[in-house]
């Protein structure tokens, strides 16, 4: 969801961000 | 003459930036397994495409999003809207007739610049998009000396004590291997993410129909990872996750991607290079009342593998 989105993004890189987007069954 | 040949030798490896709007991820697979079946490829960004592909059409929202991206497509270029897996085929041809016609590709090269007014303020126009380029000239320590024009550092506030520009950057709607519809508007320093925000276009997530057949679990979950795989740059990997996909879109049944699946799975378990980069990255804390609690994106990826495995061997 939105908030656990933004959550995970603080603090990374925006390569690593869409890794972390990926990873979810969105 | 000579024009025609040229055309038709440039149509044959198009590239083509898909679009899929919420809802028609199944049309976007369709788009992709015709793809490989045409020997064409799909475009990373507009820069590289020749054919703009929608797959759904575009709420409103979107649909200014995709004008703009329209506008970033170089000449020749053409654009196509499929809603059904059947017309694709036609389409998708339909296209590269329009490419290799050089008369038209010069008529619409032509209106283009009439629309900006000049040729000149079109480029301007087109720069205008990317939010990057600007904040990172304009402001940056402006009371500074800047030596060969880069800005020294101020004081400031960024999580290593130094004042840098916050850059707005929205990542999607439109990327390779990125979720229909999701914007993630991220505040940039440097190239840290400080802090984003979520939001869908449009209809939102999951206004496709699902079907719980195990093909389409298994289709679906090596979709997921062949896109995921293919952003931590395991490209052999992903092609391979992609095969079993098309494989079991074409052959209607999933039990015989059983085979291929485990053996992908437990190559990927020993990939050490995949684990190395994947561990510990997106990690869900463990009280999050959520499926994923506790995993990080390398759990995520084995899940996904997991999940069509069983679902080819009928579990």
């Amino acid at each position: 969801d939105a908030a656990l989105l933004a959550d995970l993004a603080a603090g990374l890189e925006l390569g690593t961000v869409r890794l972390i987007v990926a990873s979810f069954d969105l | 003459g000579l024009k025609n040949i040229l055309g038709r030798l440039a149509t044959t490896r198009c590239h083509v930036l898909i679009v899929e709007t919420p809802g028609h991820a199944s049309v976007r697979m369709a788009v992709e397994q015709d793809l490989v079946e045409r020997g064409w490829v799909p475009a990373l960004s507009p820069a590289d495409a020749d054919i703009l592909c929608l797959c759904g059409e575009p709420a409103a929202d979107l649909a200014g999003v995709l004008d703009r991206i329209w506008d970033e497509l170089p000449s020749p270029r053409a654009r196509t809207t499929v809603v059904a897996a059947a017309d694709i085929d036609g389409a998708l041809t339909a296209c590269a007739r329009e490419l290799a016609d050089p008369e038209r590709q010069a008529s619409q090269a032509g209106a283009r610049n009439n629309d900006a007014g000049s040729p000149d303020s079109g480029d301007h126009g087109q720069m205008d998009d990317g939010d990057m380029d600007h904040g990172s000239m304009d402001h940056g320590g402006m009371d500074m000396p800047m030596p060969d024009g880069i800005a020294l550092a101020g004081q400031g506030s960024d999580r290593d004590g130094l004042d840098l520009d916050e850059l707005q950057v929205p990542l999607g709607p439109v990327l390779p291997a990125w979720p229909a519809g999701l914007v993630l508007r991220c505040t940039l320093q440097g190239d840290v993410v400080m802090s984003a925000q979520a939001e869908w276009l449009s209809t939102g997530p999951g206004a496709e129909a699902t079907v719980a057949d195990s093909r389409a679990v298994v289709v679906h979950q090596t979709d997921l990872a062949s896109r995921l795989l293919r952003l931590a740059g395991s490209t052999d990997a992903a092609g391979r996750m992609e095969r079993i996909r098309n494989q079991a879109l074409a052959s209607g049944s999933a039990a015989a991607s059983h085979g291929p699946l485990t053996a992908e799975l437990s190559r990927l378990k020993r990939s050490f290079l995949l684990r190395r980069s994947l561990r510990g990255v997106g990690r869900v804390g463990t009280d999050a009342p959520r499926p994923e609690a506790g995993t990080d994106v390398w759990d995520r990826l084995l899940g996904m593998v997991e999940a069509a495995v069983s679902a080819a061997a009928g579990v």
